[in-house]
């Protein structure tokens, strides 16, 4: 563990903690992609399945049924508890177009080809797309609340400082995994545009919106 | 090897 992974995971963490209070507070979900929502409950569902396999830390395993609470929470609130509020029309990227890709990469670009393996693969490839529903949505709206801004700002941050704890793991212990490193750099690149926005608007104190 | 398969990443 070094900072930079830290730091992404505070920052993932952070940003789910966000999204909930947003929720809540304002008893709302408008502005946010469910189809988003749901792919983030699929990522972690099939990615940690190994709680169930292999012990690697408290840490490790505590944050593993932190994000799965939390997303199994967030879907709860958005498509139960909140339905009425929730952005129907405008929430409407096709998620199999995201689902069928990752899943067939998966089965032919894995470390190694075992049920668990290629679960964690795809997991890690449709966490990489999973928020174009959510930027579709603020594109198809053309603004979004500045709450739902810093969510995504926290959000994006994760992936870009697990980029830095990647290249210091290279660097210092000589650990890859090309696969996740891909990903991640697809992940982090998804988000550039918003990145822009949000330090060029959101940060002056203005709402994020997009030019017409 | 470099591929660790064991996830200490999250």
């Amino acid at each position: 563990m070094n900072i930079f992974r830290f730091a992404g995971d505070l920052s993932h963490v952070f940003a789910i903690i966000i999204l909930l209070l947003k929720i809540w507070k304002t008893r709302s979900c408008a502005g946010i992609s469910g189809k988003s929502q749901i792919l983030f409950a699929v990522v972690y569902l099939t990615r940690y399945l190994d709680l169930f396999t292999t012990y690697v830390s408290l840490y490790n395993s505590v944050m593993k049924v932190l994000f799965l609470a939390t997303s199994g929470a967030t879907v709860y609130l958005m498509y139960v508890k909140f339905k009425a509020t929730y952005d129907h029309n405008h929430d409407s990227f096709r998620i199999e177009f995201l689902l069928v890709p990752c899943a067939l990469l998966a089965l032919v670009i894995n470390h190694e080809f075992t049920v668990m393996e290629v679960l964690w693969t795809f997991s890690i490839y449709l966490e990489s797309v999973a928020i174009l529903p959510q930027l579709f949505l603020v594109s198809r709206t053309g603004e979004a609340e500045s709450i739902t801004s810093h969510y995504l700002f926290a959000l994006g941050s994760y992936r870009a400082l697990y980029l830095l704890n990647w290249v210091y793991r290279y660097m210092v212990e000589s650990h890859y995994d090309l696969i996740a490193i891909f990903a991640g750099v697809v992940q982090t690149v998804l988000y550039c545009d918003f990145f822009y926005l949000y330090i060029t608007k959101v940060l002056k104190g203005k709402k994020l919106q997009l030019p017409a | 090897s470099d591929i660790d398969l064991d996830k200490d990443e999250l």
